[in-house]
């Protein structure tokens, strides 16, 4: 079975 | 709950075990655990914060690829930034807090150097300023 495999991300945080 | 309680000073080892025994159980805990220790990283109390970064320094070396994945992730990194940086929360957490977050990322530099987004959220850091050496 493939594994659900989640690459959503948000952007790294403007400081 | 009971591996980041704040009214037990010490580290419950044995706790703090279970809690990656079930996240290494099941897939779908894998990936919520992370969200999970950020609202504890994120508590006023001191204690509950520093319980929840000892946690998840120990997750992240126990509890597999997936929950790996996810602390690599800016959308859990930006939640240990908001943590240091005044324009976020910075302002109402210890000093101590603060360096044993930096403490726990750079040490992430250094053992996961394939993870580019942890480098970048740590360079941004120094860079700002938030990081001093």
């Amino acid at each position: 079975t493939v594994s659900f495999h989640d690459d959503s991300d948000e952007d790294l945080l403007n400081v | 709950d009971k591996a980041t309680d704040p009214s037990i000073p010490e580290e419950n080892w044995e706790c703090i075990q279970r809690f990656c025994d079930r996240v290494n159980a099941d897939k779908e805990s894998s990936s919520l655990a992370p969200r999970l220790l950020a609202h504890k990283i994120q508590s006023p109390q001191e204690v509950e914060a520093l319980h929840a970064l000892t946690v998840l320094e120990t997750c992240v070396n126990n509890c597999g690829e997936r929950f790996h994945n996810e602390i690599a992730k800016f959308r859990f990194l930006n939640e240990l930034i908001k943590v240091l940086c005044p324009k976020y929360y910075g302002t109402w957490f210890s000093e101590k807090v603060k360096s044993r977050v930096i403490e726990i990322m750079f040490s992430w530099t250094v053992w996961f150097p394939q993870e580019v987004k942890i480098r970048d959220a740590y360079q941004m850091l120094k860079k700002q300023g938030i990081v001093k050496e």
